[in-house]
């Protein structure tokens, strides 16, 4: 489902060039559950927006279900990232002057619903991340975990068949983590395929593979549970 | 040297009020290491910004070193905020068009440096944090982490007698947490007041002392370890 072959990604600045992917080659099948760990600047997020086709890669090939996805038009890529992509950023990336309820709504646009039902979908799934009481807020307006819940609830609005999630209990408590990493686990049993990105060994244990990661190579990948 | 009596902050939405502060009476003398723990949404980074001077209560007293904060002009609290506080943001807060040695710099401003000097004492702060490769990329050329040590860099910089530290190693691995958690610890043992709000049992270790907040107030308040 996502095959990652010698994919680098080199930064020009001026002065060194910094390569934040120096030669990743990765096979995911659809239904895993892969953790991807290593040290601040080792090059995860940076791999995680290749695989969400959030960014483009300086070599190397990435198939995506048997597609090439350097050879998918502007429209294709687009729908791929709103349906069959879900991504919770490292930083949120909400929209500043929607509440809540619009920025988990706005992926729903394209999916063929009713304006009612899709703010039934989108308050559905901000209530399953207990953010039911803090729907009209905007992010100004939110904690840092709840800003973060409403990227997961974002993300996952669209029912997407493969969940990208940098980092997202990075801002949460550890019972409110707990709820969040049951809720992927559901999601998973469902047939989600999930990458997750994670300092913590107590939260890349949910996952059946470790992907680590050092200096934009791959160090190791293990199976660490039975699926 | 920081007393907090009664202290309220509420937030009028137009809907229910939310009661972010409900009444948070706290002392904390000079030179201790004081954690705050406590679920998403329960009002640790509303209290860090009122102990910071970067927001106001609504109801009770707030004296910093025996001065009632409420009744300096806003010329002693930019003074304060500069000289005697230094802050690590839950969100790093970074200006996006400076690179990291320039928003490193910015505090130090005032001083009484020449600009040599302050470039020379930011450097050596982002080489302290791990960051002597990465002075000129700004922050959308920064990873999630690196960021995070930036902003912990600027609250350092002015060599503050309190720093209120909000979740400051939330973006960073196991190890990159160990060498910040090591470098409070020096600075505390040279006599720097830390407040750290954190959600990680193994870095709340570090201090002394234990806060632990609740839907707006405090659940409990106790010494964790000897000094
Ligand atoms: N500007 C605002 N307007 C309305 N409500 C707000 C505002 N800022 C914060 N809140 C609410 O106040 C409560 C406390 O927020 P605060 O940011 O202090 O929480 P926190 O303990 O730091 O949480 P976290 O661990 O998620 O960072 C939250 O429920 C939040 O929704
Ligand atoms: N736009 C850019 N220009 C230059 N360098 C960049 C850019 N974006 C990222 N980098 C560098 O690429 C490296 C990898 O960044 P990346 O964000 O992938 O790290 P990460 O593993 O996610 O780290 P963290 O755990 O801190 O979030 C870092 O050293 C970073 O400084
Ligand atoms: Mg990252
Ligand atoms: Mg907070």
């Amino acid at each position: 489902m996502i095959q990652l072959k010698n994919i680098e990604k080199i930064y020009n600045l001026g002065g060194e060039p910094v390569h934040a992917l120096q030669s990743v080659s990765l096979e995911i099948a659809a239904g895993e559950y892969v953790a991807i760990m290593g040290s601040s600047g080792s090059g995860k997020s940076t791999l995680m927006h290749i695989i969400g086709c959030l960014d483009q890669p300086d070599n190397g090939t990435y198939k995506l279900d048997g597609q090439e996805v350097q050879s998918l038009s502007e429209d294709e890529l687009a729908d791929v990232r709103n349906k069959k992509i879900g991504f919770v950023f490292q930083q949120f990336n909400l929209l500043p002057r929607m509440d809540a309820l619009e920025n988990v709504t706005l992926p729903l646009i394209y999916a063929g619903l009713t304006p009612a039902k899709r703010t039934e979908r989108a308050a559905n799934m901000l209530r399953l991340v207990g953010l039911g009481e803090r729907m009209g807020h905007r992010p100004s307006q939110l904690s840092g975990g709840q800003q973060q819940r409403v990227s997961i609830a974002r993300a996952l609005v669209n029912k997407p068949a493969v969940l990208l999630a940098d980092e997202p209990t990075g801002a949460l408590d550890s019972q409110t983590s707990e709820e969040i990493m049951a809720l992927l686990a559901e999601l998973h049993k469902e047939g989600t395929t999930i990458i997750l990105v994670t300092h913590e060994p107590d939260i890349a244990t949910f996952a059946h593979r470790l992907v680590k990661l050092k200096d934009g190579l791959i160090t190791s990948d293990q199976i660490i549970r039975k699926p």
